[in-house]
């Protein structure tokens, strides 16, 4: 099973969006795929169209009040499961953060779906602390969203050098899948100009091909509740980028 | 003095942008104002131009290294200083979290700056978690930039949940000071639902308003590292948002 953590230090760059998109792609492309939502925020339901809070998750599981197997939620694709964050009280993040970041924890929660699923994405919320630390820990591979404007760009490093030293002295495993360019609009200057000190300043490869351009439709799909994949008989040609991505992943995960 | 925390749950609202912002409209207003980075990834520096990781502070402050009194930085505004974030090594955020968020360590920071100030900015992290609650513990009042994207949207009651429950156990004077909706886009759909969502559901006077347009010269100016107002000579006239801006909260400072 191939663990893929999507995180980012700086904030609103994608990683949910790119979650649900990415994990439907490599579910239609025949691949038991699970999202795990590790943010307290619970936006990766919200875009699902799953009502605020209605569903236990991980909060359950960590409370034991949930065996893991018993709430992982069917989505519209028979491949695709989501584990949600669950009922967490927005007036108890730091304590769920707590109990989510215990040693263990998270891996032990993974190492019970081992035998269901091929790909788990694993939802991170913004930043590098003790959440995002401990879901690379767990992790097999890490993908990042980087964001076209130029304060995201400095913070694309930062996590770099955080992968190193998990990688170094908690775990070897981890892998860079690689760093995919978001909320690109080729019209606005600014954004051109990290597009291009990205791809000047990166070797070759650390950079994914696809790229996700800045669209309404996403804005769209999050007021209607449903992936872009899934919000028409026929799907966006934007639909089509993921597919595109889940391609560029899966050429780096060698399950082809 | 007024301690102001601008906080948000949803990642990549305009934190930053308007804490920046705002406060050189404070201090042009005669208001001795500080802007205090709680963000280890340090984009308030990065958006005022000063270099990466050049400066001492917090970080610095909490090991003891430094003396809080000689790490305030000038900024071309005599009235406007920054605390910023310091040298926080990448791979140790979460050690830097811990640190900051120790019991009486924001409060007596912010002690020791009672008499230099009138008012302070607190720019925080995403997220409700531990950084947040202890800025909301330490503050006076607080301001939640909302992003008018549905994804935000959900995540405001959030916020106020925390808020209310900080002020029940833990600190009876922080009052809300509004919500300002950020990145706001007449040309889209999406973002106008938002906003008439938001105007519908908030009963009057939480939302302010001033009301922070999405344009690409924010963009611009985090490239050029100089906030909006110090742009140009002619400084742009969504500049004079910022002054608006800084006299709602004066009037619910009740400063004037
Ligand atoms: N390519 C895109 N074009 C336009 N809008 C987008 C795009 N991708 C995401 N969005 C929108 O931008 C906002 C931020 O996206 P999203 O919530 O996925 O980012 P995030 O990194 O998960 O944020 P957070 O740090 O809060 O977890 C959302 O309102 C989303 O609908
Ligand atoms: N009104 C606006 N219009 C267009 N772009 C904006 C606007 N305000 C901020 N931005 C840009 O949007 C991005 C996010 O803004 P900012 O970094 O201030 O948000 P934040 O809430 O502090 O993010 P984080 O959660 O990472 O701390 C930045 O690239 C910034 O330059
Ligand atoms: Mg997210
Ligand atoms: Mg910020």
């Amino acid at each position: 099973m191939h663990v893929i953590c999507v995180a980012s230090q700086k904030g609103g760059v994608g990683k949910t969006t790119i979650s649900l998109n990415l994990g439907l792609a490599l579910a239609r492309a025949g691949h038991r795929t699970l999202l795990m939502e590790l943010d307290a925020q619970g936006s990766l339901c919200l875009s699902l169209g799953l009502p605020d809070r209605a569903r236990p998750g991980i909060a359950e599981v960590l409370t034991g009040a949930e065996h893991i197997g018993n709430v992982l939620l069917r989505t519209r694709d028979p491949q695709l499961h989501v584990l949600s964050v669950g009922r967490v009280d927005p007036t108890t993040v730091a304590g769920f953060e707590e109990a989510l970041t215990r040693t263990g924890m998270l891996t032990g929660m993974l190492g019970k779906l081992e035998s269901e699923f091929d790909i788990v994405l694993l939802d991170c919320p913004a930043g590098l602390g003790k959440v995002t630390s401990r879901a690379l820990e767990a992790a097999t591979h890490v993908l990042s969203p980087l964001q076209a404007e130029p304060l995201a760009l400095r913070s694309v490093g930062q996590l770099l050098a955080l992968v190193d030293r998990i990688r170094a002295e908690k775990n070897p495993r981890l892998t860079l899948i690689g760093i995919v360019l978001s909320m690109f609009d080729r019209q606005t200057p600014a954004s051109l100009e990290v597009a291009e000190t990205l791809w000047t300043r990166f070797p070759g490869g650390i950079i994914l091909d696809s790229v996700i351009p800045r669209d309404e439709v996403f804005l769209e799909a999050s007021l209607r509740g449903s992936p872009l994949l899934l919000m028409q008989k026929r799907p966006p040609p934007l639909a089509r980028v993921f597919d595109q991505l889940a391609n560029d992943v899966l050429d780096r995960l060698d399950t082809q």
